[in-house]
């Protein structure tokens, strides 16, 4: 599983 | 993204939209912690400061320009606009004790030792503690304003459906943030107690009062 990248997110 | 983490950010934007209107039609900040306000105006600041270098989706960015705005705002309506109603007696959690330890924490646990990144870091971990202040000052007064509970179910909300985005992503978009994860749930679990009041008192009509 890749990790940290929903920088997407609020 | 997914319905979770729409309805969380729809919950977010309502909880500060009402807060806004409380204080702005009110004209009083009674019972609202300015210290917590004050925290998420850092949170915010902290969070999105790649605000204009990071252009993810009009969305996003005006969601995120929403934030920032009405939490200054707020800031300013409690500490300059309103503060003869500021309540300040009540409001007296030691916020360093919530600031110093998450930006060691930040320091110290984050995915990547960059300045942008250990920002983030610090905003997650301080979000997740930044309604303390709030509790407290209720429980200090013993009660709370309808309109302030309906406030404090919606902020608390926003990070529980945030949970089961997390979980949905896990599933199907095959990643995570064990720390967003982590903050998340601490932030949620701190609100348990207030869930519990809100749902047993507020939602039958009752005023929302701790056992002083």
């Amino acid at each position: 599983k890749r990790e940290n990248c929903h920088k997407d997110e609020l | 993204m997914n319905i979770f983490r729409f309805l969380g950010d729809i919950s977010h934007l309502s909880a500060i939209i009402i807060l806004l209107l409380k204080i702005w039609k009110s004209r009083s900040c009674a019972g609202i912690s300015g210290k917590s306000q004050l925290l998420f105006a850092i949170v915010f600041t902290t969070r999105y400061l790649d605000l204009f270098t990071n252009f993810i989706s009009f969305y996003n960015t005006s969601m995120k320009v929403v934030y920032v705005a009405s939490s200054y705002a707020t800031v300013w309506m409690i500490y300059s606009k309103f503060k003869a109603t500021y309540d300040g007696n009540h409001d007296t959690f030691r916020v360093e004790f919530l600031i110093v330890p998450t930006a060691i924490l930040s320091f110290l646990v984050n995915h990547d030792f960059t300045p942008l990144e250990i920002l983030w870091t610090f905003s997650i971990y301080l979000e997740s503690v930044a309604i303390l202040p709030q509790l407290f000052m209720v429980s200090k007064t013993g009660e709370a304003e309808t309109i302030t509970s309906h406030y404090l179910f919606a902020l608390g909300i926003y990070r529980t459906l945030y949970l089961f985005n997390w979980i949905w992503r896990y599933q199907f978009e095959e990643f995570f943030d064990l720390i967003a994860i982590v903050a998340g749930l601490v932030q949620t679990v701190l609100y348990c107690d207030f869930f519990y009041l809100y749902i047993t008192k507020v939602l039958k009509g009752k005023k929302l009062s701790l056992p002083a």
